[in-house]
């Protein structure tokens, strides 16, 4: 494709990433530094302050919670600090998924794809890109959650109860490295697409269609690297030797999530994320 | 496959709120 056919295609991933995630890395990175203008956001650095962050959203949030306690997934007030932090983060994730499906279906030629590919590629890639925009939210010493309005601290993250405590370390320490390269949201909408269209995930029917999108992808990414960072060298080289790391992070976070499953008796896994973890790794 | 997927099936086919299939 033509120079001009990769950046139209770069900005019009970029415009449905806007579209289709709703805290920016940019919103993020500003609330971190403490660059909105808007108050704080509300620190969880202990049991304490934990249960004040859970009143607080509770208070912004009582429809959505209704909702979700009609479902069956809300946290109830008495189960173990630990449990309802799971079941919010797990109501997070259900929703961020939906997100990501959006995002998918807006990549040029995907909705043609095989359907069964289409399932493949989300419950597969579901994860890595959860993971990659996680670490936008993320700094060495916590990370933001509830939409930018709470941050809660890693020692605090570390504090919890075994296996729960393990949960996190690694999402932090990728994000460290990750961050490093500086990627703004218009690099992210492109990295992401590359993710999801990744023709060696298991059980594809049709793989070249599958490979020959995210050729284009990542010519656009490597066009949009070099453009939006011309001083970074081999950045496009980098950014693709996450991928690896990503896929170990996850392989590991899934099979974290299957032993919640089988060891914690009082957790409640919602039907979606059991249908992605169910044979995945 | 997508008969062990739903959800995500149904989320691919019209954008559902994951909790609404």
């Amino acid at each position: 494709p033509e120079s001009a056919d990769l950046r139209a295609l770069a900005k019009h991933l970029y415009d449905s990433y806007l579209k289709s995630f709703p805290l920016t890395k940019a919103k993020a990175r500003a609330i971190l530094s403490g660059k909105t203008g808007d108050i704080a956001p509300f620190v969880i650095h202990d049991m304490k302050s934990l249960t004040a962050g859970e009143q607080l959203i509770h208070c912004k949030q009582v429809p959505l919670l209704e909702h979700r306690q009609e479902q069956g997934f809300s946290h109830e007030p008495n189960d173990e600090a630990e449990l309802r932090f799971f079941q919010r983060c797990q109501v997070r994730s259900v929703e961020a998924v939906r997100e990501v499906t959006e995002f998918a279906k807006s990549i040029p030629g995907f909705v043609n794809l095989d359907l069964n590919d289409q399932v493949t590629l989300l419950k597969y890639g579901v994860h890595e890109v959860l993971i990659s925009m996680w670490a936008s939210l993320m700094n060495k010493d916590g990370t933001l959650i509830s939409y930018g309005q709470i941050f809660m601290t890693r020692e605090f993250l570390k504090s919890l109860r075994k296996p729960f405590c393990e949960m996190m370390e690694p999402k932090f320490d990728f994000s460290v490295k990750f961050n490093a390269l500086e990627l703004d949201d218009s690099d992210m909408a492109l990295f992401l697409a590359v993710i999801i269209l990744s023709g060696d995930r298991p059980g594809l029917v049709n793989v070249k269609p599958i490979e020959d999108l995210q050729d284009t992808v990542l010519q656009a990414l490597e066009l949009q690297l070099k453009l939006n960072h011309p001083e970074s060298l081999q950045l496009f080289a980098k950014l693709l030797q996450k991928m690896t790391d990503l896929r170990q992070i996850v392989t590991d976070h899934v099979r974290l999530m299957q032993l919640l499953k089988k060891t914690e008796v009082d957790m409640c896994l919602h039907p979606l994320m059991q249908e992605i973890i169910k044979d995945l790794y | 496959l997508q008969e062990k997927h739903k959800i995500l099936h149904k989320l691919l086919q019209n954008g559902n709120s994951p909790d609404e299939v």
